[in-house]
């Protein structure tokens, strides 16, 4: 799931603002 | 142990219904002054036939990217909900994947006015007949008739940010891993709506209200799911080039 949803997991990955 | 009825005390609730409401607040996009300021800005005659006489394909690009900004906002609402982050990865995709959507329409009764039955959308408000182009006029009505029903429930934004939660924490979601997990999460999040509900002195049923919103917010996105396919069977290589990378995702 995570490698067919790359940007979804990178926007979960990326700090807090 | 199998046990997903968290004891918690009042401290704890009000502490839970603080940081969601506040989660909720810092992604929501648009706070309710400021939807309130632009609430006499509705589109003109000759704006509306504008969007009316877009291409199908153009019309419905426009829309992807207006979910998918939204979608982004949702993103962080997720992420800033205690205990989200601790799920595994795939229960957070999972989760997001089928809720983020309901929890747009949920959060669209903040930018609907009922009086004019119009959307705050693309800058200004928009009646159902701005979408027009889309060719899903059916969708559209219901999407409005589900905003419409949502403000008859007047909730402050505390009980919208609860219900958000418990809208994206649905722990009967296909494919999660850690299913109890998620179950514990939802069920505190209900505890923390039915404790503000209560605090608000609000009505006995609109717990049993919201719950009914469920089955209606489901109905809405597999009602957009079909509408995507029928337009994708039509417009592949639109979709394929033209739609945000993060719709696709989600909805491809």
């Amino acid at each position: 799931l995570k490698e067919k949803h790359k940007i979804l997991h990178q926007l979960l990955q990326n700090s807090t603002s | 142990n199998g046990d997903t009825s968290p004891t918690v005390s009042m401290a704890e609730l009000d502490h839970q219904v603080q940081l969601i409401s506040k989660s909720h607040l810092e992604t929501c996009q648009y706070l309710r002054e400021e939807l309130q300021q632009m609430s006499w800005q509705n589109f003109l005659q000759d704006e509306v036939e504008s969007y009316q006489s877009k291409p199908r394909e153009v019309m419905w690009q426009l829309c992807a990217v207006k979910i998918t900004e939204a979608i982004q906002y949702v993103v962080e609402f997720a992420k800033r909900i205690d205990g989200f982050m601790d799920l595994c990865q795939n229960d957070q995709i999972v989760l997001l994947k089928a809720g983020s959507l309901e929890v747009i329409f949920v959060r669209m009764c903040r930018m609907f006015d009922s009086q004019n039955n119009t959307v705050f959308f693309d800058g200004k408000f928009a009646g159902p007949d701005v979408f027009r182009a889309l060719g899903c006029d059916d969708l559209i009505s219901s999407v409005f008739d589900f905003a419409k029903s949502m403000c008859s429930l007047h909730l402050s934004e505390d009980e919208l940010a609860l219900f958000s939660a418990f809208v994206l924490l649905s722990a009967d979601r296909s494919w999660l891993q850690e299913k109890l997990q998620v179950e514990k999460l939802q069920q505190k999040t209900q505890l923390a709506l039915q404790h503000v509900l209560q605090k608000n002195q609000r009505e006995d049923g609109l717990l049993h209200k919201l719950r009914c919103k469920v089955s209606a917010l489901r109905s809405l996105c597999s009602r957009h799911t079909e509408k995507l396919s029928a337009f994708r069977a039509v417009y592949p290589d639109i979709v394929g080039t033209h739609f945000p990378p993060l719709y696709k995702e989600l909805f491809g």
